[in-house]
């Protein structure tokens, strides 16, 4: 839609489309396009291709947030998995868990969803693949007591990077969210600057409902990081350029299939890219 | 809210004699707005606003006193013209066992759903069957058996070790010498756009005949959501929606999307984890979510 076309109404109508469907929200896209007018007067763009790159560049501009890269040390590193239902917490734990163990890291899991059906069995699953341990009480147990013992056995055995999985939460319930920030608190009491890295997983199908879940995690346990899952479907994600605006947290990696080496970091251009393609 | 907000665009009439197809054109930039942040597909709200602006042009918004409060009327009879106007409930009559198939992305609440409507089929004297039939989910079939557990419903037991078809061969089998009336079959969560994983889903309709291929959606669901929908039902026929996870502050247009895409009656909504959390669709109450 781009090519030799003059800038036209509707031309900035199609590409208003290009990124609302892209679940960018209609108020990051009006920011957007605000930006992008002026940039249209100051550098005399004419055609759709000088727009388009316009456009590359102030997208691109929200979502790379400028950030070191996780330095999965010192051990015991700490990372505790949030998110809401079904978006990938489990998995993504077994697909960075993976990378480590690739890059020579030890590490250990903690089934601290101790709440949803066959959960711990789940986590049990992957632990055996990797050849991971993993330290879980019964079905039903506390799960800051599960973290607690997760956090000492760490110590005890010298593991490089602690994976702690919590129960799917919708960030609208108080008493999970309260139980959250308990998990959290008893990990800090363990070891002060723990959570190294809390991790927001967000389905990249989801729309605007992302923004709400990012706002209300990063109010109840700080989010260092963001990790947007099924990518691989037809879904793109855009919501978190609108999460990245405005938070100002880092997008970590980007989940593109089930399989524990679908995990690849987030990389800006390739992302902005693909809301184009 | 959407009320506030229109109230707002006609308050600048007062005194200014008959509204004018601009002060329409704010109106309804307000409704596609409102739709748009629900997370109604951007062509659906373009549909849905030419629909709106036919009936707002007409008198009972123009001679209305209250023009703000006409606008939201027309919207949400046309919504929930859309959602559908009355429950649906599920096909049950025939032969049994009668199968119902739960299908869906991954993570959208399939497995969870299957026993919750298990456990509603028990409270209302029929006889469920579940039915594991994803073999490639780490411990998913562990999953739906402790749900059944939790439900009082028997649960078919395999290992994984089958493919999905025959496991549901099988499992009606069961059901039918065991004398269970419904078999409820879950399915792996898998893409739309994997055809291997599509083409076993047609598999699975052929081996099963259901009388019930329920799409089991995310309320979260983004734009995406007419595109996701519209390849499940072309890809193997959708008799039903689920809709899950409503009871957050997801405003629920995906609902709007892919009834739009489907003409397909969503018949309950999921408002928990617990198995007791299973509804009937009613459609007034999701027409005020979309509106905000
Ligand atoms: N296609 C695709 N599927 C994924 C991806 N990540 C996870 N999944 C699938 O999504 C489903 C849910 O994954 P889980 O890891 O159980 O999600 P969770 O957040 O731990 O779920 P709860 O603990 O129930 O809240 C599974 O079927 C996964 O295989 C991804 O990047 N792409
Ligand atoms: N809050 C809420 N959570 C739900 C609801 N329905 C399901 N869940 C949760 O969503 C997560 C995913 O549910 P599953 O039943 O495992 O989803 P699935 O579609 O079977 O997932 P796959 O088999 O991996 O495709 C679990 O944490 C469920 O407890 C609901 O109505 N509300
Ligand atoms: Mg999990
Ligand atoms: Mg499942």
């Amino acid at each position: 839609i781009f090519r030799k076309r003059k800038i036209d109404d509707e031309l900035l109508e199609e590409l208003e489309e290009l990124l609302v469907t892209g679940d960018i929200s209609v108020s990051c896209v009006t920011e957007i396009f605000e930006r992008l007018k002026k940039e249209i007067k100051r550098n005399a763009i004419s055609d759709g291709d000088a727009l388009k790159e316009a456009l590359k560049s102030i997208i691109l501009e929200m979502v790379d947030i400028d950030a070191p890269p996780i330095p999965w040390a010192p051990s015991p590193y700490i990372c505790l998995m949030a998110g809401v239902n079904g978006v990938g917490k489990t998995t993504t734990i077994a697909k960075l868990a993976n990378i480590l163990k690739s890059q020579g890291k030890n590490p250990l899991f903690v089934a601290s969803d101790t709440f949803r059906a066959a959960a711990i069995d789940q986590l049990l699953v992957w632990g055996k693949r990797l050849n991971i341990p993993v330290i879980h009480h019964q079905q039903g147990a506390d799960p800051s007591a599960v973290a607690y013992d997760g956090i000492e056995a760490a110590i005890k055995r010298g593991v490089d990077v602690v994976f702690v999985d919590t129960a799917g939460r919708l960030h609208t319930k108080v008493n999970l969210m309260e139980e959250l920030k308990k998990i959290r608190r008893v990990i800090k009491k363990h070891i002060e600057d723990a959570p190294h890295e809390t991790l927001l997983v967000l389905d990249a199908t989801n729309g605007q409902n992302a923004l709400n879940q990012a706002r209300q995690f990063n109010e109840a346990t700080p989010i260092s990081g963001i990790i947007l899952t099924k990518l691989d479907g037809t879904a793109k994600g855009g919501i978190v350029v609108t999460i990245a605006n405005e938070l100002k947290i880092p997008i970590r990696y980007i989940g593109i299939g089930e399989k524990m080496d679908d995990l690849e970091p987030f990389s800006p251009k390739l992302f902005v890219d693909a809301l184009f393609s | 809210n959407l009320q506030k907000r229109l109230d707002a665009v006609f308050k600048r009439l007062k005194g200014y004699g008959r509204l004018t197809e601009e002060n329409i054109q704010d109106a309804l930039r307000e409704v596609r707005l409102a739709l748009l942040e629900a997370d109604v597909n951007y062509k659906v709200v373009k549909d849905f606003i030419k629909r709106i602006k036919e009936r707002a042009v007409g008198s009972e918004v123009m001679e209305s006193l209250t023009p703000g409060q006409q606008v939201v009327k027309i919207v949400h009879d046309e919504l929930i013209e859309l959602l559908g106007r009355s429950a649906s409930p599920l096909s049950l009559a025939g032969r049994t066992p009668v199968v119902i198939m739960l299908i869906g992305l991954q993570g959208s609440g399939k497995t969870t759903t299957s026993a919750k409507i298990a456990r509603f089929l028990k409270k209302k004297g029929r006889r469920p069957y579940l039915v594991p039939a994803d073999v490639a989910r780490p411990a998913a079939i562990k999953q739906l058996m402790a749900l059944s557990g939790q439900a009082g419903v028997d649960c078919y037991e395999t290992e994984a070790k089958e493919p999905p078809q025959e496991i549901a061969r099988k499992a009606i089998m069961q059901a039918s010498l065991k004398g269970l009336d419904t078999v409820i079959i879950d399915t792996a969560g898998r893409l739309h756009i994997d055809e291997a994983l599509m083409g076993e889903l047609r598999a699975m309709k052929e081996t099963a005949s259901p009388q019930e291929i329920l799409f089991v959606a995310d309320a979260m669901t983004g734009q995406d959501a007419v595109n996701i929908a519209r390849s499940f039902d072309e890809a193997v026929g959708i008799t039903g929606i689920v809709l899950t996870k409503i009871e957050g502050d997801a405003r629920g247009g995906a609902a709007l999307s892919i009834r739009a895409v489907t003409q397909k009656p969503i018949k309950f909504i999921g408002v928990g984890e617990k198995l007791n959390d299973l509804e009937v669709f009613y459609p007034d109450r999701l027409a005020n979510r979309i509106l905000g």
